[in-house]
């Protein structure tokens, strides 16, 4: 199974 | 105080097309040296990045940074009653609640001019950290276009992958497996048709093709795009503006579970 991964996972917030 | 007037407004327009698939509201920010967005899809998949510098206006004041909250379905149809070559200027007051959008065209003698109300949105600001990515590659825009548009017709999923070979691009779906390979080629005399491989170490990802379609809506602004990779890493692509800005897109890999 191929799961799409979340932007956020690699970015932090400000 | 804002005020921007850039000559060849069709760039904001284009810049506008390239992001509104991905996002409905966003911030576009003010400073004294550029206007940029940062935003997320609402699937929080794609982020993208988008700069104009100052030096790209004619006229470009901005008192103090002020963000500009727009609906992005009621820009764009604004900006469908811009011509091709008129010159656009924006105007907001620094507490203001709403943009004035003017599109001049001097062959024609036509001033229209629009009054957009502005949105208070709560931005989700990500810090992207600068990364030395493994693999960069430039090529044309239009090569690009047509191979996520192509390998659709495969499959939902792309895998990149970038080895010594070169760049290939492989879609598997129930009819069967589909793969592109572009090498290297430096050979023609314009330099917007070369194809540059720079690679550290091979890399392989897989990407949502719906995501790299919506991605290339960038293509009008520019003849290259740059891809960048690195293991277990979202890939950039970016595509400039000529020495004036840039569009990136970031695009979480996906992951077998």
């Amino acid at each position: 199974c191929v799961l799409q991964a979340k932007i956020l996972t690699y970015y932090s917030y400000w | 105080m804002f005020e921007a007037r850039l000559a060849n407004g069709n760039i904001f327009k284009m810049i506008v097309e390239s992001i509104r698939e991905l996002v409905v509201d966003v911030n576009i920010d003010c400073s004294t040296e550029e206007l940029s967005i940062q935003c997320m899809d609402s699937a929080h998949v794609a982020l993208v990045s988008m700069s104009l510098s100052q030096s790209a206006f004619d006229h470009f004041r901005c008192d103090r940074s002020l963000s500009l909250g727009l609906n992005l379905p009621n820009v764009s149809k604004i900006f469908k009653m811009m011509g091709r070559d008129d010159t656009m200027v924006l105007k907001a007051e620094d507490s203001a609640d709403k943009l004035m959008l003017m599109f001049e065209n001097d062959k024609s003698g036509t001033i229209a001019d629009f009054e957009l109300k502005l949105m208070a949105i709560e931005a989700e600001q990500l810090g992207v950290p600068d990364t030395a990515y493994k693999c960069s590659i430039s090529m044309p825009s239009s090569e690009f276009q047509r191979i996520v548009r192509d390998l659709q017709v495969m499959g939902d999923t792309c895998k990149i992958s970038c080895t010594k070979e070169g760049l290939k691009f492989s879609a598997t779906g129930q009819i069967g497996t589909g793969n592109i390979l572009m090498r290297q080629n430096v050979a023609s005399e314009k330099e917007e048709d070369h194809v540059t491989i720079d690679m550290e170490e091979p890399v392989e990802l897989n990407f949502a093709l719906r995501y790299l379609n919506f991605f290339t809506k960038a293509t009008p602004l520019s003849p290259t795009v740059i891809l960048k990779m690195s293991p277990g890493l979202p890939i950039v692509i970016e595509y400039p503006i000529e020495q004036l800005g840039h569009v990136k897109y970031y695009l979480a890999p996906k992951m077998e579970e």
